[in-house]
């Protein structure tokens, strides 16, 4: 299983939809300074089912919404995550070889969620990947400047990663 | 369930100490429970580098820090491979030598995850697979491009070394 | 006093519209204090760049922060030029444009300020006029010696296009 | 004024004197991770007047005494500051050319303090720079991975830095 490409439109500085390729093997994100590299990341960890602001870097959550200055208005941001599932992993989707799984914000503070274009819930995809010991906060996830984390954590809080390893 | 803790714990060491002393040649670390119950216990890194007395964490130094999460975030995937990893400019701290030597550890998990990485790094850049270019050319708005390897390098002066 | 908290606070504003359009074309940066009263209030900062919309300065990515203090640093030192200015690392999170940009704003307080920086960026240590390496040839034992920049870019794949 | 060169001995990983040179203009300190880089910008912020282990990386303060492993048993931790004086900024010292300040911490928690080979206390240092708007934590010292503090920090805080400079 790997992440095939991710969609996004809306969300922080892509108001254009835009169509990002993955290899299943290494690869690597660059460019300037301030020109969206880290936002890719959050919206990969909005689409695991991160709720804090905080941890995506805005105030509130409609600030995910891009705010720059185009023409047209953006009403929503949305993410989409297309998962590779050949072979499959999930019992459920076994038939298919491709999952789709989707995360739309509205400004008035609405939320919806697909997988495979079916509506669901939050906690629908955030079961969904708990299976794999994957959320947004798991130790696979390094945020920027925070690769000391581990370290600097109490060993309580250390030991939870241990445990999704188990 | 407490066996599979402990189970997981000390698979997690055998690869801990194959991994660390590739990143400190000598060196030794262990993760122990702080207490004999695995379900009350915490998680404590104990850490020995030749020469030096590590008395406690914050006596390492940035990059040291960096390195030892690496270690050990690569011994957990070598145990258990989760579906993927995605890491933002975990490399900062890392002089030229170490960051290297972590492109080579990323190598080891890659077959079983896929690896995502966010860098600025020229070392990294010419070890991976796929190269995304994200840009700004008109102002506020993002943009995507696949990149390869050697239009990076007419475009930077200092990747001008990437050419193999 | 209230009227040189005022009087060195517009002379910092100053500078800082000359400096800060220099690392992010086209912005504007203005640190304002957020009472009337100078000797009860805080200091905030507001900054433009073209096409952002800046709600809060959380929304920055890591290396924009880091050239908003640069910018903020320079325009300190061109106000008041203290006697040194000590920077650890603080270009680890900046893209190679920054990294030059932010050497050649140091150039401009060099005259009247000492600079003592650490880095492990080659586009730096090519610019600076004297290079200090440390070591630990003996384990956990740091030694000091100076070095050339041919010396170093000996030593260094990355550093082969340092050489001018 | 600048400074001319610091002397180490027995701080943190250096257990051997060393002579440490510094151009007016520029100098960057460079070597592998771990190597001892930080270590001497603690040094400079140490004899400047720095209390807080914590802000030191230290445990206590014992800690800054060297703690490796050598034949020779290391009892104190002394580091000196060689500074340019010429042309003169202290009326106090306007016949030295030279100032040397040095700074000594023993095993047992004493410390000592000198300016000029001659005995004087932390505070005689720390009013020494304060003339200068110079202190361990002033805006023109900026420690590893804190680059950002001064737009993190409070409102209030913040403004400390200005007035250091009006
Ligand atoms: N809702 C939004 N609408 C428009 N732009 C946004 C929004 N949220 C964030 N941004 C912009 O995204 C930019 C930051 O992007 P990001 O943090 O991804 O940069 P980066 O490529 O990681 O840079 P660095 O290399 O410095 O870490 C900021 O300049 C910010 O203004
Ligand atoms: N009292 C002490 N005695 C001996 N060694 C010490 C002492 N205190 C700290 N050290 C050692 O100093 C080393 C850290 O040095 P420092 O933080 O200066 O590295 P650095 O050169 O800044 O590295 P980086 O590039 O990773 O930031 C640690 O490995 C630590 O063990
Ligand atoms: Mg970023
Ligand atoms: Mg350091």
């Amino acid at each position: 299983m790997f992440i095939k490409r991710l969609e996004i439109y809306g969300f922080k500085s892509f108001p254009y939809k835009v169509n990002i390729p993955f290899s299943p093997g290494i690869t690597a994100i660059v460019g300037p300074n301030g020109s969206g590299k880290s936002n890719i990341l959050d919206a990969i960890r909005w689409i695991l089912g991160e709720q804090s602001p905080k941890r995506l870097r805005v105030k509130e959550l409609s600030d995910l919404i891009f705010a720059g200055n185009i023409q047209k208005k953006i009403d929503f941001a949305e993410v989409k995550l297309i998962i590779n599932h050949d072979p499959p992993v999930w019992e459920k989707f076994k038939d298919f070889p491709e999952i789709i799984i989707t995360r739309r914000f509205y400004r008035n503070g609405e939320g919806e969620f697909f997988i495979n274009q079916k509506p669901c819930r939050l906690k629908d995809i955030q079961f969904l990947f708990l299976d794999l010991g994957v959320n947004p906060q798991s130790y696979g996830i390094i945020e920027q400047g925070e690769v000391s984390k581990f370290l600097e954590i109490s060993p309580k809080e250390r030991k939870i990663f241990l445990e999704d390893l188990a | 369930s407490k066996e599979k803790i402990l189970d997981t714990l000390e698979k997690v060491n055998t690869k801990l100490k194959e991994i660390f002393p590739t990143i400190f040649p000598g060196g030794e670390a262990k993760l122990i429970l702080t207490d004999n119950n695995p379900l009350v216990a915490g998680l404590d890194l104990n850490i020995k580098i030749p020469g030096k007395n590590i008395r406690h964490l914050n006596m390492l130094s940035g990059g040291e820090k960096a390195l030892c999460v690496i270690a050990i975030l690569i011994s957990f995937y070598l145990v258990k491979p989760g579906p993927f990893c995605i890491l933002d400019e975990v490399d900062a701290s890392l002089d030229e030598k170490n960051s290297i030597q972590f492109i080579k550890l990323l190598q080891l998990i890659k077959k079983n995850s896929q690896i995502i990485i966010i860098t600025h790094n020229p070392n990294i850049m010419k070890e991976v697979d796929t190269l995304l270019g994200v840009t700004m050319e008109e102002k506020g708005i993002s943009k995507i491009f696949t990149i390869k390897l050697d239009q990076l390098v007419k475009e930077h002066q200092s990747y001008q070394n990437l050419i193999k």
